[in-house]
């Protein structure tokens, strides 16, 4: 299973 | 002029402790409403966000809006020089915007410290963490989450973490094999702190990585209580409230099928 980024759910505003 | 003064100075000790394994430097930006932190670990796979209202200080004055880039390793020795029962003071004053000081009181006054630290040029970007109401949040003992997540290490590197209005699954597997740990509902919910406490709209099964959920479970000591919220295919937030001051929160984004 691939670990997905945190900045693919929260993007800078 | 900013000055903060707590009178449960162990809590900042927590709070070090709570990110030590995810940050090595976070901006804290300090407002009238408090003192927060927002900071990614390295990898970028987890987002730590902490919230420390300015009513739960003993006393507190923010005269403008102030971001201290903090290397949390030097303030973690600075606060190493503090005792848990010490009142513990954070200024920082505009004239001299590079350091923050930090002042420890013995209970008695007898015993007065003070650390100047210097601050940190720190260009970190807050992200936007959108408002989302949550498939499930499950309310449960935080140690005893911390010991799901303890023992399910031993087992793989990742837990599938399934939840239905029943309970919540925990499953994890490796070269050694596979194990599951079941945690129903509780009953009768006379004790909060104690009890396993589900608000489900519709059932959820997500894995995720357990280095980083080990590394959230130093926050423990924050609180008796943790919660999970989850919604499919978001990251998962584990928060521990702090009493009447705020919370630290964890976002772990999750692991998906290749």
């Amino acid at each position: 299973m691939a670990q997905r980024s945190i900045t693919s759910f929260f993007a800078p505003p | 002029m900013f000055e903060a003064r707590l009178v449960q100075g162990s809590l900042l000790k927590k709070i070090l402790e709570a990110t030590k394994d995810l940050l090595t430097e976070a901006t804290f930006d300090c407002s009238s409403t408090g003192m927060s932190l927002q900071a990614m670990d390295s990898s970028h796979v987890s987002l730590v966000s902490l919230m420390l209202r300015s009513d739960g200080f003993d006393a507190y004055r923010c005269d403008r809006n102030l971001s201290m880039g903090i290397n949390l390793t030097s303030m973690t020795k600075i606060i190493k020089c503090s005792s848990n029962d010490d009142v513990v003071t954070i200024k920082a004053d505009d004239n001299n915007p590079d350091t923050v000081t930090f002042m420890f009181e013995s209970p008695n006054q007898e015993k007065v410290s003070d650390f100047e630290m210097k601050l940190m040029d720190l260009d970190t970007e807050h992200l936007g963490i959108p408002e989302t109401d949550y498939s499930v949040v499950v309310k449960m003992p935080a140690q005893e989450f911390q010991r799901v997540c303890r023992d399910m290490s031993q087992i793989g590197e990742s837990v599938t973490i399934c939840c239905t209005k029943d309970g919540i699954r925990f499953s994890a597997s490796g070269d050694l094999g596979t194990g599951n740990i079941k945690i129903a509902q509780s009953a009768n919910v006379d004790k909060e702190e104690e009890a396993v406490v589900i608000e489900m709209q519709e059932a959820v099964t997500l894995t995720f990585a357990l280095r980083y959920l080990n590394f959230f479970t130093r926050a423990t000591s924050l609180s008796g209580q943790v919660s999970l919220s989850m919604s499919p295919e978001v990251p998962l937030v584990v928060e521990y409230k702090i009493a009447d001051m705020g919370y630290m929160r964890y976002y772990l984004a999750p692991k998906i099928e290749d």
